[in-house]
């Protein structure tokens, strides 16, 4: 069961002015962060069991927290995978999509079957990111106001020869 | 590249062949540009010194010096150019870069900074700041949000409610960044959201800052009892990495273009991966 009161808890918590601030000593700064974490957590299973209502299906979901790093596990192994855009505006967002990868060419498909074009698929060497993939996917998602959009990748080709996998640094 | 340059059909953005700073950003839209010069700074966090006891630390900010020090002179750069980013990769040292990202349909050009583990063997706390330069004509004047909701007019050594004397030329002029801060002139205005709270000033004119990243070496003896000197999970100091997002539109029309983008900025669309095919959700419509 998924619960958002462990996030609310941690987010009341840091309403102290140490934690606005910043001015808690480590080991307290520490511990915001912990609670803040496991809010996160929890509200993440509240989301997956959305998603499962809302597609009938019991699927697993993947919730890359490192994109800002290009770590994402299920988009650096999986050849098929879906991508599912929640926009939380009022208004329709077209949005970029960046995921670390490891094959060399991908089709992505929109909500609507069709397929999204262009779509870009760069050398990670230039980023120098913390993830294994040697290579990153753009494409231009979008999503409704308030809703969600799928879109669904596959992998054309696998890595370009002489990429050597990159583990994770550290 | 003799003339590096990055662009889509809102912005062109030039950056300097030899230092690969960024140089000018044009409005293509309506037809005028600004020179913008961007750097990375550092300020000699205050121990204490003749005039004050006062050292920096995590309730104060008291830089030792008015003129922060630059990370670097100049960036190693390179160029990426795609059908859905150019981008301009700046590598200043070993712990301070950056990429400057257009995409197509964005009128904004976006900054990622990424900054740290902050190097202090040499003893000195630092406080590392984003410096924008312009010919903008401010008078002192520059303007910062509230929340994110009311933005409220700022004025070097100044405050509207007492008859300052102004003890920190610096810190004195520094104010809470929450979402935007933004210098103008009559015709144009240079915005720059956050991702998140930041210091921020403009201590000189037609310039505006904002405070990234600190890490400091003394306690600012105000009961904590530590210095603010985060040293992450390997010990040798966070490396944080954000986003600025430039705005450069005529003053009368920014708002509309700022309002909206820092809502994006503050509840971005969320991304949530399933392996195969995925399921089938209430389907979004193009736009």
């Amino acid at each position: 069961p998924g619960d958002s009161s462990v996030l609310r808890e941690a987010v009341a918590v840091a309403q102290h002015h140490d934690a606005v601030a910043g001015t808690e000593r480590q080991h307290v700064a520490n511990d915001y962060a912990r609670q803040l974490a496991k809010g996160w957590d929890s509200c993440q299973v509240l989301v997956a069991n959305a998603l499962s209502l809302l597609g009938d299906t019991k699927g697993p979901f993947e919730f890359c927290n490192a994109l800002n790093i290009s770590v994402c596990p299920l988009s650096e192994t999986t050849p098929h995978f879906t991508v599912i855009l929640y926009n939380p505006l009022a208004r329709g967002v077209a949005w970029p999509v960046r995921l670390p990868v490891r094959g060399s060419s991908y089709a992505v498909t929109d909500p609507q079957g069709q397929p999204v074009v262009p779509v870009s698929c760069v050398t990670q060497r230039l980023r120098g990111g913390a993830g294994g993939a040697p290579g990153e996917l753009l494409f231009q998602a979008w999503a409704p106001p308030l809703g969600f959009s799928t879109f669904e990748v596959k992998q054309l080709s696998p890595a370009a020869p002489g990429d050597p996998p990159r583990w994770p640094s550290g | 590249d003799p003339e590096p340059w990055i662009e889509n059909e809102h912005l062109r953005v030039l950056f300097d062949p030899v230092t690969g700073h960024l140089r000018e950003i044009q409005n293509l839209a309506k037809g005028f540009s600004l020179p913008v010069f961007q750097s990375f700074y550092w300020y000699n966090a205050s121990a204490g010194d003749g005039q004050s006891p006062q050292a920096s630390g995590a309730y104060i900010f008291r830089p030792n010096g008015s003129v922060p020090i630059p990370v670097a002179k100049r960036a190693a750069t390179r160029l990426l150019k795609t059908p859905l980013v150019q981008e301009l990769h700046q590598n200043f040292s070993a712990w301070c870069s950056q990429v400057l990202r257009l995409r197509p349909g964005q009128p904004y050009l976006e900054l990622e900074w990424t900054v740290g583990p902050i190097p202090v063997s040499d003893g000195l706390g630092k406080e590392i700041i984003s410096r924008f330069e312009t010919p903008l004509r401010t008078a002192g004047r520059f303007y910062t949000d509230s929340n994110g909701r009311q933005v409220l007019e700022r004025r070097r050594d100044y405050r509207p409610t007492w008859n300052l004397s102004q003890s920190e030329p610096v810190a004195g002029n520094y104010y809470p960044v929450n979402t935007r801060i933004f210098i103008k002139d009559q015709k144009v205005q240079l915005t720059v959201l956050t991702d998140r709270s930041q210091g921020g000033s403009s201590i000189l004119d037609g310039s505006l800052e904002l405070m990234v990243h600190r890490r400091l070496l003394n306690d600012d003896n105000r009961g904590l009892g530590e210095p603010l000197d985060e040293p992450g999970d390997d010990g040798r100091g966070l490396v944080v990495r954000g986003r600025h997002l430039v705005l450069l539109d005529t003053a009368v029309a920014a708002a509309d273009l700022h309002r909206p983008r820092a809502q994006e900025m503050v509840t971005p669309p969320y991304v949530v991966l399933a392996p195969g095919p995925g399921p089938h959700l209430r389907q979004g419509s193009p736009g």
